[in-house]
């Protein structure tokens, strides 16, 4: 699914310059429920937004399903992850003023599919996280974990080949992440839908078949801890 | 150090009503170390921000250090939070035209603090959470856990008595979490700074001296996992 070469992404503030991502080399197979983990600050919501063209790298290869995507211009970059990923924000990045129901909706709505379908695929989504009975609720009327979840459902609803996700979990208290961290693996097994997550959740890490350390802007190792 | 009386907080949104608190008792004493935990939904953040005195209840009585706060004025329920409170919200608010440094030294700004003294202490306060190499970055140039901490670093800077901490660690990978933690805990050990904390975070519940269980806007029950 992805091939990552070299990667990296130097930010530059003023005369200082700040390297986020120094080289970053990585594969993604199909079906993989792989966590990147690493300390605050390490490089994890900067590697997604980069493997996810919501960003341009400032050097190195980015390849999803054998086609190269780091170049591409805006528009291109757009159908791309619209037809194939779905992201998690760490920030939720919801849309104020749309209900719960619109922000679910809001991917389906970019790919042009009717009102009624996407309302019904968005309320199907909702109902999953069990956010369907708060649908016409706007974000500033929902607590953190609530957001966190509307978020979620947004890059569910579109039934997306590969889910990449900036820690879906963080607010969410251990009964609700565990409910979220089984609907996700069973996607993954059912449906073969590939997830990237960037998590400290310890709850998440027991759960994934990958863990890929990442510290400083670089990968420092790998492990295993379930069979796939 | 807070006495909280049958405290109810509704929302209203058209002609339906959200009980978001449904009649909490509680009290807490000066130099706790305490947890309110409870499922996403179930008006942890709701508690804080009226005990805060950044919200008004729909009814029920609180008293901080024996004085009724609940119905202030604007003017003088400000007064109160600037001398005594420390606040850390669920999603920082953090102002985004304002450095790391700036927005650590706010709470200190509005007391009058004249800029030299408030940015020494704010960056005191980000040298503790390893964020002063970071000070002039905006929160829109510093990664999620780093934006958490800037949030921590204000409600610290100017040494409250009491501090409320919305989920502090959510976005905080083990270690940095662990060493926020501990510093919480060494300012209450040593200075008898009063913490409530809303968290769903096992790390932290496990340094808590006491932990308040809150379901659907009602105290369920508590805890005292370790002796004070
Ligand atoms: N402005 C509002 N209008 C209507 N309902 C609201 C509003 N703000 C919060 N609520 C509701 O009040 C309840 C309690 O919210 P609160 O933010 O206190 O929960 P919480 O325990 O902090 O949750 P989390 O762990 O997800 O942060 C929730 O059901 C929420 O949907
Ligand atoms: N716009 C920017 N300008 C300058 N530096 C930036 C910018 N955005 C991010 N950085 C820096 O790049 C590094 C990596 O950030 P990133 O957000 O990828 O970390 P992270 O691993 O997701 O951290 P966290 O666990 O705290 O969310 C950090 O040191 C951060 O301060
Ligand atoms: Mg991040
Ligand atoms: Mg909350």
């Amino acid at each position: 699914v992805y091939e990552v070469k070299d990667l990296k992404k130097t930010y530059q503030i003023g005369d200082v310059k700040t390297d986020a991502l120094r080289g970053v080399n990585l594969t993604i197979n199909e079906g993989e429920f792989t966590a990147i983990a690493g300390p605050s600050g390490s490089g994890k919501s900067t590697l997604l937004h980069l493997i996810g063209g919501l960003d341009k790298p400032s050097s190195g290869e980015i390849y999803l399903n054998g086609k190269r995507i780091d170049q591409l211009d805006k528009k291109d970059g757009a159908a791309v992850r619209l037809s194939t990923l779905g992201f998690v924000f760490q920030a939720y990045n919801l849309i104020p003023v749309l209900t719960a129901l619109e922000n679910a909706a809001f991917v389906l709505e970019l790919q042009g599919v009717s009102k009624k379908d996407r309302e019904a695929k968005a309320l199907a989504a909702l109902k999953t996280l069990e956010m369907d009975e708060l649908k016409d609720r706007r974000p500033n009327q929902l607590s953190g974990g609530q957001q966190q979840r509307v978020a979620v459902a947004r890059a569910l609803a579109a039934n997306p080949k590969v889910i990449l996700a900036d820690e879906p979990t963080a607010n969410l208290d251990s009964e609700t992440g565990q409910r979220l961290i089984h609907y996700m693996k069973k996607l993954n097994q059912e449906q073969g839908v590939t997830f990237v997550f960037s998590t400290h959740d310890p709850r998440l890490l027991e759960h994934v078949s990958r863990i890929v350390r990442i510290e400083d802007g670089k990968v420092t190792g790998e492990e295993q801890p379930k069979p796939m």
